[in-house]
């Protein structure tokens, strides 16, 4: 038997302009959110309670794309989803469509643990959300100018766009418009590689 | 989309994903993040958790590829890693996290960098975004 270990992620698919002050408060975050599971693990939190608990951290940090500073659809509001799986006994839970809830992976986690289901979606997984009285928010709270001023490029441009955190709209367009890369036979461009 | 993948002391794994999806997405649309196999996997072996092109990774059930090729290839956690990232996305472009009931952690990525960071219990710690 190994001992404990940890990885998180916030994202692949990284404009190769991100400002460095951006770099460094995606490391500083990532680093936070590491010791956060590593102290977790030092206390024997088994593993199903420490990935919830993490992903909770990277959900309420407007940071990246999840909870709240998640991407916004054609409609200017945000739209979660989320997933968890204990591989001790394969169990697992899902939400998607989530428009209010602060933390989609702990409904997800709910779903699991207290619902016959692995799955819900859309105004079923936010009846059983307020069931379970998990904590809500208006879908306001999930938005950022960040993402606004994004959403605002990927209009202009007609597509669905890069969603690299970063404001300098030039160089997001400008390796938007240089990549020769196809995703799904598509340009690359039109779509946002989370 | 964030994720974070666990094994505890007791060698059970976990894994986890949140997403907000695609910026200007329609609404109703669903990526890989909520589909267990797809986006997010976890079995006795391993906890695998993916982020990037949504329909790359449906399309390739990238996390539950990771837990196959090690259960029926044999292969150990960065192999497989390797092995789904280069072989089972086609053109799709994505990246993901892994650990195994071992102890050990891996990552792989075949596009432009991946926000991830690492730790084991024997000291090794990584944060990092670029290859």
């Amino acid at each position: 038997m190994g001992g404990w270990a940890i990885a998180v992620h916030g994202g692949a698919g990284v404009d190769p302009n991100l400002p460095l002050e951006r770099q460094e408060e995606a490391k500083a975050l990532l680093t936070r959110c590491l010791n956060l599971g590593i102290s977790a693990l030092r206390s024997s939190l088994p593993a199903i309670d420490v990935v919830e608990l993490v992903v909770r951290e990277l959900e309420t940090d407007p940071l990246f794309n999840s909870g709240r500073g998640s991407a916004l659809t054609e409609k200017g509001t945000v739209e979660m989803e989320a997933s968890i799986m204990d591989g001790h006994g394969r169990r697992c839970g899902a939400v998607s469509g989530i428009t209010k809830v602060k933390n989609p992976v702990s409904l997800a986690r709910l779903v699991m643990d207290r619902s016959p289901h692995s799955y819900l979606a859309f105004s079923g997984a936010e009846e059983f959300a307020k069931q379970q009285g998990v904590e809500m928010a208006e879908n306001d709270y999930f938005i950022t100018e960040d993402n606004v001023g994004m959403l605002k490029l990927a209009k202009e441009a007609k597509a669905i766009l890069f969603d690299y955190r970063i404001p300098l709209a030039e160089s997001t367009c400008g390796a938007a418009a240089e990549s020769p890369i196809q995703m799904n036979g598509l340009p690359i461009s039109v779509y946002a590689p989370e | 989309t964030v994720g974070c993948v666990v094994v505890d002391t007791q060698g059970r794994c976990a894994a986890a994903t949140s997403t907000g999806g695609l910026m200007n997405k329609m609404t109703g649309r669903i990526g890989d993040s909520p589909i267990i196999g797809a986006g997010t996997y976890a079995s006795e072996l391993c906890g695998v958790s993916c982020t990037g092109e949504g329909e790359a990774i449906l399309r390739s059930t990238l996390a539950r590829d990771v837990a196959a090729v090690m259960e029926y290839k044999g292969l150990g956690l960065q192999e497989a890693v390797d092995f789904v990232v280069k072989k089972r996305l086609d053109e799709g472009q994505a990246g993901l996290i892994a650990v195994s009931n071992k102890g050990e952690v891996a990552y792989g990525f075949n596009c432009n960098g991946m926000f991830r960071g690492c730790a084991t219990e024997d000291g090794f710690m990584e944060v990092g975004i670029w290859e």
